[in-house]
């Protein structure tokens, strides 16, 4: 994972 | 974290409470839809999966992902076993099955790599984007709303609102963006536009949420 910006929002 | 997000997320916060209060107060969850919460469940439980993968972002994301889950599964409880009377099944007729199997394909079409956790993640995502669906086709039924109900629908689609421009700023500052998110939240905050139409011309002007007949 980790790709995306999505990954550290909620 | 910039100040649309915080504030996206804290409308978030705000909704749940709401739908708390609406349900503990009025000892009531007349005119919610159980499967709008139970596709919540489902979002949160499938996105935030990352949790106990060891994934950590910051004790901020922790909290909440706890919180949205926890609070998620706590109304399901309140609706199904402390005031499953009050509900009724006849109004929340809306059949999931075209909300979660659309999501699940285009989780298979569109994600970041063809791993299960990805798959989830982007399955969540979609998901999220219509799981309003039930409960907007309750008020759209019976063509109104208890005023606190339309806070906690107003409140839930001001949060994804305002991630739009947090995902503007982002771009700007740090140079990238997520299309799956951007795509999704754009379909979730559009569903919201005849909604807010009411609510903002009826209910904030102090008159009853009624839909024109």
């Amino acid at each position: 994972t980790g790709k995306g910006r999505g990954k550290d929002e909620l | 974290m910039n100040i649309f997000r915080l504030f996206g997320d804290l409308a978030h916060l705000a909704s749940i409470f709401i739908l708390l209060q609406k349900i503990q107060v009025s000892r009531s969850c007349r005119g919610l839809s159980f499967k709008t919460q139970v596709l919540y469940v489902v979002v949160f439980v499938s996105r935030y999966l990352d949790l106990f993968l060891g994934t950590w972002v910051s004790f901020y994301n922790t909290v909440m992902k706890l919180f949205f889950i926890g609070s998620s599964c706590y109304i399901l409880y309140l609706m199904r076993v402390q005031f499953r009377s009050t509900y009724d099944p006849t109004l929340d007729t809306f059949r999931v099955e075209y909300l979660v199997g659309p999501s699940l394909v285009l989780g298979l079409l569109f994600n970041y790599s063809f791993t299960f956790t990805e798959i989830l993640w982007s399955f969540s995502i979609f998901l999220e984007s219509v799981a309003i669906f039930p409960q907007l086709f309750i008020l759209q039924r019976t063509g109104e709303a208890e005023t606190i109900t339309t806070h906690y629908i107003a409140a839930l689609g001001i949060y994804r609102a305002l991630y739009i421009p947090n995902w503007i700023y982002r771009y700007w500052t740090e140079g990238s963006a997520d299309p799956i998110a951007i795509v999704a939240g754009l379909v979730q905050t559009g569903l919201y536009a005849d909604f807010f139409y009411v609510y903002f011309t009826k209910v904030l002007q102090g008159k009853r949420f009624e839909l024109p007949a």
